[in-house]
This record gives C-alpha cells, sequence and structure tokens, in this order.
C-alpha cells in the first residue's frame, strides 16, 4: 500500500464500517449490497472489457439476477451499478420501468397476462413516452389511441413527425412490447394521456408487427450500449384489454372512467427520479473517492521552500474544489434514502386510496432530481479537473463517469422544467397560505411568509 | 454581531428563510406582471428565472434538512462527530456560494460576511485528517470504481503505467501506421 494513503488511515477518528452501514441503512443492508457486488464480481461474464456491447453480457445479468432472488428496487439498480457502473444496458428500461409500470398500473387480470412473461423476458418492454418534437410537457405529446367500440380496440397513431416516439432505452432493437403513453380518445372526446402495452415484435421472429415502424436514433455522447430506439405507430390496433387500467378504465362501450389523480399515470416516473436521486449521490461518491484518493499520493510543489513536495490534499484550494462535494455527496444519498422511503409509504397510502401527500412527492422528486443531478455533473468536472492532467485520462473513469450521467440532467425530465414543476406546488401552496390555510409536510416554513414582514436592505 | 451562530439547527432555519423569501419573491414577481395586465401565462413565463430560483433554494433548505435529521438520528459519537462536520460544510459553503440570496432575506449582515469564509476555511481544515476515511466509507470496491487514480491501495503510478502498456497501440513496438503513412512520407521530402 501506497505509504501516504496508508498513513491517512492509520490516523481514523472513527468506525468507517458504522458509516457504511448508516450510509446503507444498517448493517444487514451492506451485507446484502457486498454479497450482490461479490456475485457480480466473481461471475466472469459479467464484469468484462467496457467497451464490450450491452447485449451480449444479458443472459448472465439476467440468470444471476433471478438465481440470487435480486427482485427489490433498490437492490436491482445496485446489481445494475455493479454489472455496468451506469454505462446502461439494453435491459435498463424494461427493469427499471416497465416492470414497475405493470406492478403499478396494471389490474390482477393484466398482471396475469404480463407479467410472468416479462419476468421470463418472454416479453421484453420499454416505455414510450417521449416523442421527437416533445418532452417534459406531457399534455403536448401527440400520439393518439382512439377506441373502437365496434372491435374493441385501440387504434394507436403516430399522426405527426413530431409525434414519432423517440428516446426510449431499449426501444430500437431488443424490446418486443412498450408501454406507450398516448392520448386516448373515446366517444369523441378526448381524455388526455394514459398508457397502453403495445406488441411491436413478433415474439417468434423478432420482426416489427404491422403498422410499427420501428429502430435504433443512431449514436449518441455516451451509453453506447443501450439501444435508444424510434417507433412511429401506424393505425396499430390493440385489444382494450391492453389500457393500463387500474387507476383509469375505458368500458366496452367506450364510456371514460377517470383515475382519483392524473398523477396516477406517472407514478413510475416519480419512481425513477427519487432512485435519480440516490445516484447523483453515488456518483459524486465514486468521484470524490477517486479525487481524495489521488490528491492523498500526489505530492506538487512546495509550500515551504525547500522542503519536500507536499500531498495535494494539503493545498487549501484543493480542500476547497473537493471537500464540500464530499460534503454533497453524503447530502445527497441520505436525500436519496429519503426519498426512496417517502416513495414506499406515500404508495402505501396510495395503495389505500389516500392521494393527499401525492402533490408534495410529485414536486419534491421533481425538484430534488434536477437539483442534485445538475449539482453532480457540475461536481463530476471539478473532481476530473482537481486530478490535474490525469484527470483526463480514461484510466482515471471521470471522463466515462461524466459521459454516463450527464444524460441524467434531460432524461425523466429536462431540469428547468423539473424545477418549474416544483415551482408551480411552491406558488400554489404560497397562494393557500395567502388565503388563511395552513399547510403541512415540507412547505410548511411558508405558513411563517404570512406573518412575516419583508424588509428592504439599505444598500 | 459579526460573528455567525453555527449550530446546524440555526443554518438549516437560515435555508428556510432564504427559501421562503424567493417563493415570496418569485410570487410577488408574477403578481406584478398582473398588474402590469400581463394575463396569467405570460406573468408566469416572465418570472421563470424567479421560480427556477425559489425552487432551488427550497431543495437547497430540504437536501440540508435532511441531512441534519441525518445527522440527528446517530449515535455512533465519532460518526456523529465528524458527519456534523460535514453538514456545516455542506451548510456554510452554500452560503457562501449564495451570499447574496442571505444577505436579501436579511439573515446575514454584511459584517458577518467575512466570517462565512472565515468559517469555511475552518470546517475545510477540519475535514482534512478524515477524508480519505469518508471516502473509505463509500465502500467503492475497486473493481466496480475502475479508476487507476481511485485505488484503495494508492499504488497511482505503478497502475498507470501498467494501464498505458496495455494500451491497444502498444501491441507491436513498432505500429503499421509508421509503414503505410509516415515512411513514405519521410521518403518523399
Amino acid at each position: 500500500m501506497n505509504p501516504d494513503i496508508l498513513r491517512e488511515r492509520q490516523n481514523a477518528t472513527f468506525d468507517i464500517e458504522k458509516l457504511t452501514n448508516i450510509l446503507d441503512g444498517g448493517a444487514e443492508r451492506t451485507n446484502r449490497r457486498r454479497e450482490i457486488r461479490e456475485l457480480v464480481g466473481s461471475c466472469k461474464g459479467l464484469l468484462t472489457n467496457i467497451l464490450q456491447r450491452g447485449h451480449s453480457r444479458l443472459p448472465t445479468m439476467i440468470l444471476k439476477l433471478r438465481e440470487y432472488g435480486i427482485s427489490d428496487p433498490v437492490e436491482i439498480n445496485w446489481y445494475k451499478s455493479y454489472v455496468h457502473r451506469f454505462r446502461g444496458n439494453p435491459l435498463e428500461i424494461h427493469l427499471a420501468m416497465f416492470l414497475p409500470t405493470l406492478l403499478n398500473q396494471a389490474t390482477p387480470e393484466q398482471m396475469d397476462r404480463f407479467f410472468t412473461p416479462s419476468w421470463d423476458l418472454e416479453i421484453i418492454g420499454t416505455y414510450a413516452q417521449t416523442e421527437m418534437g416533445h418532452g417534459t410537457h406531457l399534455r403536448g405529446l401527440e400520439t393518439t389511441a382512439t377506441f373502437d367500440p365496434a372491435t374493441q380496440e385501440f387504434v394507436m397513431h403516430s399522426p405527426t413527425v413530431t409525434s414519432i416516439k423517440w428516446w426510449p432505452g431499449g426501444l430500437g432493437k431488443t424490446s418486443n412490447h412498450a408501454i406507450v403513453l398516448a392520448q386516448l380518445y373515446t366517444q369523441g372526446k378526448c381524455h388526455g394521456l394514459n398508457a397502453f402495452i403495445v406488441p411491436l415484435r413478433s415474439m417468434g421472429t423478432h420482426m416489427p408487427l404491422p403498422g410499427i415502424v420501428i429502430g435504433d436514433i443512431g449514436p449518441k455522447f455516451g451509453f453506447d450500449a443501450v439501444d435508444n430506439g424510434y417507433l412511429k405507430l401506424e393505425h396499430v390496433r390493440i385489444p382494450r384489454e391492453n389500457m393500463l387500467m387500474k387507476y383509469a378504465q375505458v368500458k366496452p362501450d367506450g364510456s371514460y372512467v377517470k383515475p382519483l389523480s392524473s398523477k396516477l399515470t406517472y407514478g413510475t416516473m416519480v419512481f425513477i427520479r427519487s432512485l435519480i436521486v440516490g445516484n447523483a449521490g453515488i456518483v459524486l461518491s465514486q468521484c470524490c473517492t477517486i479525487a481524495i484518493r489521488y490528491s492523498a499520493v500526489r505530492h506538487q510543489s512546495e509550500i515551504r521552500a525547500g522542503e519536500a513536495e507536499p500531498q495535494i490534499l494539503d493545498y487549501q484550494t484543493q480542500q476547497h474544489k473537493l471537500f464540500p462535494l464530499l460534503a454533497t455527496a453524503y447530502a445527497f444519498l441520505f436525500a436519496g434514502q429519503y426519498m426512496i422511503d417517502t416513495y414506499n409509504r406515500i404508495s402505501g397510502d396510495i395503495n389505500q386510496g389516500d392521494l393527499s401527500e401525492m402533490p408534495e412527492l410529485h414536486a419534491l422528486s421533481a425538484g430534488l432530481k434536477a437539483f442534485t443531478t445538475w449539482t453532480a455533473n457540475t461536481g463530476i468536472e471539478v473532481c476530473r479537473m482537481s486530478c490535474g492532467g490525469h484527470g483526463y485520462s480514461r484510466s482515471s473513469a471521470l471522463p466515462d463517469i461524466y459521459v454516463e450521467f450527464t444524460p441524467s440532467c434531460t432524461y425523466e425530465g429536462e431540469n428547468t422544467v423539473m424545477m418549474l414543476q416544483t415551482a408551480r406546488f411552491l406558488m400554489k401552496s404560497y397562494r393557500q397560505v395567502q388565503a388563511g390555510q395552513q399547510l403541512s409536510g415540507a412547505v410548511s416554513y411558508l405558513n411563517k411568509v404570512h406573518h412575516r414582514v419583508m424588509a428592504p436592505q439599505a444598500v | 454581531s459579526s460573528q455567525l451562530d453555527l449550530n446546524l439547527n440555526t443554518l438549516v432555519d437560515l435555508y428556510e428563510i432564504r427559501a421562503a423569501m424567493l417563493v415570496e419573491l418569485a410570487a410577488q414577481s408574477i403578481q406584478q406582471e398582473s398588474a402590469r395586465g400581463k394575463c396569467q401565462e405570460d406573468s408566469w413565463n416572465n418570472s421563470t428565472i424567479d421560480l427556477v430560483r425559489a425552487s432551488d433554494a427550497h431543495c437547497h433548505y430540504m437536501v440540508l434538512k435532511m441531512f441534519r435529521d441525518k445527522v440527528d438520528q446517530i449515535e455512533d459519537p465519532g460518526v456523529h462527530s465528524v458527519m456534523s462536520t460535514l453538514a456545516h460544510l455542506y451548510a456554510i459553503h452554500g452560503m457562501g456560494n449564495f451570499t447574496g440570496d442571505f444577505l436579501q432575506a436579511g439573515v446575514l449582515t454584511g459584517a458577518q460576511v467575512p466570517s462565512v469564509s472565515k468559517c469555511l476555511k475552518g470546517l475545510l481544515a477540519e475535514v482534512r485528517p478524515s477524508a480519505v476515511l469518508l471516502v473509505d466509507a463509500f465502500d467503492h470496491h475497486d473493481k466496480m470504481l475502475n479508476s487507476v487514480l481511485g485505488r484503495h491501495d494508492g499504488n497511482v503510478y505503478e497502475a498507470m503505467f501498467e494501464w498505458a502498456r496495455s494500451s491497444p497501440l502498444n501491441r507491436t513496438e513498432v505500429h503499421e501506421s509508421f509503414h503505410k503513412h509516415l515512411k513514405p512520407l519521410q521518403a518523399k521530402l
């Protein structure tokens, strides 16, 4: 071991393992995470060349996932991050969004039809929401699903070039089904966005089905292992039972039953955004690990003339670059824990019919997703530059981490739009306070605003 | 006083007041736009910079609050102490970056601004002895981190040399490009 780093560890003032347990949520969780890490590390087919295409590792990855009974979403996230180290894989969306959406929004009958085949990978699914000309503004999406009572089918259609579904991971070449978000028309009325399970490719030959125009969108900044795809629907007919109907429903006569809240349709996105908050913490913690360990062994220049070159970690400027980011990494990891716990708690309430906390969860997950990914993204670059020239080498891993983390500022909701969603909730809360209502939860501090006089500061 | 109260709960309160102020300012901006006769949508659009700032402050406050709550739950004195220092650092660093907001909110005075910087420097020095241990606690295994610079054993330079030697360009002592391009060019000059 390098003597500098050895010396750093000899001066411990706290029990590292106890802190690791706190980060994992308990000693048992640490053991479980390490078990999963060992599983990935000991399996030859999983950790290979970083540039290897995603598909070749899939069989081993999936079989091991099932063999070890890794089914908890957080554990799946650990597992994926160890296998792919945030480089993505073609089944990313199948595992992270398709299956959770079925769990959250399918009726028991639909679960019987779709879940087991999806778990067995007969059905490989993705989640198609974003369109070429439309992103986070969901009401602007153009894809239509028109109910035809005569045949008891929905006609799925992409009416314009801008309505072509664009970006979903695994859509290009891997998936044979997609959950498609489309504007529902029935009895001559538009009822807004709803989710539909659309078969894309033949289960046997994997050839695109009639009316399905599908492919990969081409090379990107990173995520080379993922086939982000496009999908054009040309009057594709699907059975009425393929609409996800746990909340909203279309009856055989074409009548529409509203969901308790339109936000229920986007529950999966809230879950993913909650995961992204924690992932921002993980990525920042990786970069801090790299930059701080390197700064402990790197010696450069001199503080006092004639003395040996000090560790660069002793320079105040280096500490100023790295330690606030270290603190931020911890802050984001704890925020990630909080978000997953809150998501699970509120999901339980929603299942009991209590939707009261859902708007706050939506607002917080959107804002924190943006806040943490923006900060982490710029933080990665600070870590890279704090490693001097060697940070530019791919051997540092920092350039790869940057490339793979950058899309999180735009996927699952472009960050500025996310911040404005949070702002909408804040403004609504502010108006409620002005109207004399008492707020609870995260915005309860606004209650005080009403009683406070804003005085301009003397300049 | 020109001294800052560094109690973590006080710092959380300051962030709360900053967030409340920015929410209020964003709301006022919308109201002012409406008073000028702008429709609701245009009033909103003309206030979006303030709205994003308000959301950002709200999130900043929430993250700090979650951090404080977590620190409060830690029972081990050693871990509690180092995490408390980090939470302070997170809060003070944010105050340094957004000094204008805190001044505007009236929770920080001009006389106190230098003490934010002084306090930040003190916290950096306090974190220094634990920095490597704090990243060790993240428990990122070398195999997963896949970084020559971030190796757990710190043997960076040896590994970097080994990594360079395994570069595809070093498979042969003389690369084929020399025979194909450089040598013919040299012959022509």
